[in-house]
Formats: structure tokens, sequence, C-alpha cells
């Protein structure tokens, strides 16, 4: 049975960087 | 683009939390991901509001522009519309519940303007 690491839930949303 | 979710949101699937428990997804709770996070060295929880839901041009997506953390940075993510986020102090959630279920088998609640999804960010991003 495959196993999945709890961030893969998660959506990374990264917002760009402006400073 | 895919078509299909990924096998980790069917109703059953195994999910590992940073301390290593198991939990089946449809079982987890605010509460395991914020304390994952706390563990992780790289990740960090943000609370990425629902500004707006948009129809997409490509068949069965949306457009989902959120405002994301402290600075209210907005960022739009196309997704299909059984795509689950988790929404705080509510669980999965999603544009059409009913194709969620029906597919993944996982219950959902509707994600509408103003839900304040889970979402990650580096800690070391300043």
């Amino acid at each position: 049975v495959p196993v999945f690491p709890w961030h893969s839930l998660v959506p990374f949303l990264a917002p760009t960087q402006s400073d | 683009p895919s078509s299909t979710l990924p096998p980790y949101f069917m109703k059953g699937s195994i999910i590992q939390l940073a301390d290593g428990e198991l939990k089946r997804v449809e079982d987890l709770r605010t509460e395991d991901f914020l304390q994952s996070a706390e563990v992780s060295r790289e990740l960090k929880i943000d609370s990425s509001t629902v500004e707006r839901i948009d129809s997409s041009k490509t068949p069965d997506a949306v457009i989902i522009q959120f405002s994301v953390g402290e600075h209210k940075a907005q960022v739009c993510v196309e997704v299909l519309v059984e795509y689950p986020f988790f929404v705080f102090g509510q669980g999965w959630s999603s544009c059409c519940p009913d194709r969620t279920t029906q597919l993944l088998a996982l219950s959902c609640a509707k994600l509408s303007v103003g839900d304040v999804c889970i979402s990650l960010t580096l800690k070391s991003l300043r």
C-alpha cells in the first residue's frame, strides 16, 4: 500500500517575491 | 495538463504526518497539517483566502484566485473543478463536491469565495 507524505496534499502557493 | 487527480486524494489513501503517524486522507484534521508544518524545517502553513473563482477555457477546470499569507499576495491557480483543498476548520472542499465524491469517494464541502485554505510556502522565503 503506498504511503504519501502529508505535504503532497497541500498546494504550494508561493507568491512571487517583489522585494 | 493532467486531466486526472493525484492518487493521494482517493478515499482510503494512507498519509504520513511529519511525526510518522499514518492517517487516512478523509480523517485528516486542520491540526494534523499545522503540527506537521511545525516539525518541518522548510515548509510553513499559510492561510490562503479564496478571492475569486472563475471559469477556465480548459474544460472541467476553474481558475481560483487566492490571497496568500499575511502579505496577501495574489496567486492564481488553474485546477480541475473536483480538485480538493483543505479549508481551515472545515476540511476537504472543492468547486464541485459532487464530482469529487463521484471520482474519489472523498466527502467534500463546496469551496466558496471567502474560504480560508491551507497552503504551503517555504520558511526561508522573506
